[in-house]
């Protein structure tokens, strides 16, 4: 199994255009391994990304360089996984 | 093995075998109505079963609809599961739908990414593409909603293996999307062809491979709010309605720019419901509200393409 311990999923309520395009670059680093839920499009999505725990430091970083406000959607992304696959299993049963 | 139909839980999520084995009690269950075709095999040999609901007659005015082809977008499966068992059951005691089914067939291709499926029950929860090997590659997969032949290799689509939005080595080299195109195409009779995603909140028409505007968009539009309107009167869901291109952005080789271009007017595809808090792993207590709000878009679409055809 793909363990996703640590990751985070951080929501963005992009509010200008030049949001838009510095999510875009960080797109683009391919590094860092994000995995983008919802994509940068325009100022009336949000944008979702899921961010390994090794690539939390940085991401939040650059939000926070470029005044990009973020809020933490889904704190432990295998946490979540771990409910969802109990409650499978019950459901099994 | 479920006994009955009754016994499922359509409020849970389910294993590949579970939701096949399902099917079956379904076709029993409703053998006047329902029948299991097996439309080819995925890439890793798993049948694709598309549920065909009809009263009779051959190749009549058709319905087509998928969901899950992006295979961790799970509340679409589950969706599918609980619309199908809906159709069956409501058949016979809604007069609308019965008047449908009384002129037109339903095809829906519940697991429209098997392999894919599975993958996310067994390794990766979070996988998205298909499981096809890509020579050169360490990296495997295609994204089957950038692998039709409608702009393909444009843009909105990579041409990274790795990349999730993948568009594979050639249209349709998919077997998963060619097995779709195949039988749309020997059917040659579809009237509406309907993809449902999760999540984000949007229906949308044609096109993602061009920001134009479609011939058919103003009923298209129309269609759409009027689905819309019905779908946010059971909670309040609100959805926004537009071309791909428009509302989300450029995504060339998608399935229903294929079946615009096919000559399938009524296209249409979901992106179904986001509380967000969860994305990709909805709680399976937001299932059956999800998949009933979105049956009463579903149904208005068929409506319209049944009272105006083409």
């Amino acid at each position: 199994d793909r363990i996703f311990t640590g990751d985070q999923v951080i929501r963005i309520d992009v509010q200008s255009k030049e949001q838009v395009q510095l999510l875009r670059a960080l797109e683009t680093e391919e590094e860092l391994e994000l995995d983008f839920w919802l994509h940068p499009v325009s100022t009336e999505r949000p944008v979702d990304i899921r961010v390994p725990r090794s690539s939390l430091s940085s991401v939040k970083g650059y939000l926070h360089d470029h005044n990009i406000p973020f809020t933490v959607m889904i704190d432990d992304l295998q946490e979540l996984l771990n409910q969802e696959r109990a409650e499978m299993e019950v459901n099994q049963m | 093995m479920e006994r009955n139909t009754k016994s499922f839980n359509f409020g849970a999520y389910h294993r590949l075998e579970t939701i096949y084995s399902w099917m079956d009690t379904l076709v029993a269950q409703h053998s006047n109505l329902v029948t299991k075709l097996e439309i080819g095999r995925s890439y890793e040999n798993r049948p694709m079963y598309v549920l065909k609901f009809s009263t009779g007659g051959n190749k009549r005015p058709a319905i087509w609809i998928d969901t899950g082809i992006h295979s961790r977008e799970w509340v679409s499966q589950a969706t599918g599961v609980w619309t199908a068992n809906k159709i069956a059951t409501d058949y016979g005691r809604d007069a609308s739908l019965t008047s449908l089914l009384n002129t037109m067939d339903i095809y829906m291709l519940i697991l429209a990414n098997p392999d894919g499926y599975v993958h996310t029950h067994t390794h990766d929860r979070m996988w998205r593409k298909t499981r096809s090997q890509i020579p050169g590659s360490v990296c495997r997969g295609v994204d089957p909603n950038r692998n039709w032949d409608a702009g393909f290799g444009g843009p909105g689509a990579s041409s990274s293996p790795c990349s999730e939005s993948y568009h594979g080595p050639s249209a349709h080299s998919e077997v998963e999307v060619k097995n779709v195109v195949n039988l749309i195409k020997s059917h040659g009779n579809f009237k509406a062809f309907i993809s449902v995603h999760a999540y984000s909140q949007l229906l949308m028409y044609p096109y993602g491979y061009s920001c134009w505007n479609v011939p058919h968009q103003p009923e298209l539009d129309s269609v759409g709010r009027a689905a819309v309107k019905k779908l946010t009167s059971l909670y309040g869901t609100q959805y926004k309605v537009g071309s791909i291109c428009n509302i989300i952005y450029p995504a060339s080789g998608g399935s229903i720019d294929w079946s615009y271009d096919t000559g399938i007017k009524y296209s249409f595809a979901f992106e179904l419901r986001d509380t967000g808090r969860y994305g990709f792993i909805l709680p399976a207590n937001q299932i059956i509200p999800t998949a009933s709000e979105t049956w009463l878009a579903l149904k208005h679409i068929m409506e319209y393409v049944r009272d105006d055809p083409y």
